[in-house]
């Protein structure tokens, strides 16, 4: 929905935790 | 303060310490109103914080403190603003957004550079039908001709720093790079590239630093370099 927040939040957690790096 | 009271306050043209408090107040606010407070700062918002931002980075006197601090505070604004889908569509819709992140980072500033960093390095990793981490490459391209330097010389600055959350910040960022191109050919070339201008030195140096967020960061450029090289 439109009014999802906490989007860079997350975008910048997955970052720092090496998350957002695996490989599908 | 409704949204519309910080538009008119963004309009007045105020400096220093007046803007610098109505900035802190902003992001204050929509870190802690509702999306909809946020879509009504809105476009219009968005462009008078991007505006002025670009108006306080082309200032030509020497870092005034109060000007870098304003800086600061709207890259502040705008992770904050962007924390929403509403906000973030807006945010990438502007053609100036990402090219003033990239504006911001600056060694000289290495509070505000970390920020601006992790921002396009989010930015980079988005699940979007136009490959964000070509359009951040570009605005590093761009801005890299404009003042007529190698292109991840900052990120490698950054790198050389004494700072260690901006080793990881610029790590992150040159991981959310490579790690978005879906071309083997690209990934080595951004990686070649950059060992060559420097990294290479660096990572023995900073592979010593006792950092956990540095660690994870360094891993994942190992890794990924480690399969490219399998797979080539």
């Amino acid at each position: 929905d439109g009014d999802e927040t906490g989007i860079m939040d997350g975008l910048l957690e997955a970052l720092q935790s090496g998350a957002a790096f695996k490989r599908k | 303060k409704s949204a519309f009271m910080y538009i008119q306050d963004l309009k007045s043209d105020n400096r220093g310490t007046p803007l610098l408090s109505c900035l802190e107040s902003l992001r204050v606010s929509l870190n802690n109103n509702p999306v909809s407070w946020v879509q009504n700062f809105g476009n219009e918002g968005l462009a008078l914080l991007l505006s002025l931002l670009k108006r306080l980075q082309e200032e030509k006197d020497e870092y005034p403190p109060m000007g870098v601090k304003c800086q600061h505070e709207i890259i502040r604004c705008l992770k904050a603003f962007m924390n929403n889908k509403h906000g973030l569509k807006s945010m990438l819709e502007s053609d100036e957004g990402i090219p003033l992140l990239v504006r911001a980072i600056n060694p000289g500033v290495p509070h505000m550079m970390v920020d601006a960093v992790k921002l396009l390095s989010a930015i980079s990793i988005l699940e979007h039908p136009e490959s964000l981490h070509e359009r951040v490459l570009e605005a590093l391209t761009e801005e890299a001709e404009r003042r007529d330097i190698e292109r991840f010389q900052p990120l490698l600055a950054g790198m050389n720093s004494h700072n260690i959350p901006l080793k990881a910040g610029c790590m992150q960022l040159i991981n959310a790079l490579i790690s978005r191109g879906e071309e083997l050919d690209f990934r080595i070339h951004i990686r070649s590239e950059l060992l060559r201008l420097g990294l290479r030195d660096m990572l023995k140096e900073v592979q010593q630093i006792e950092n956990e967020e540095l660690k994870v960061q360094l891993l994942v450029f190992h890794e990924q370099a480690e399969d490219d090289s399998e797979d080539l």
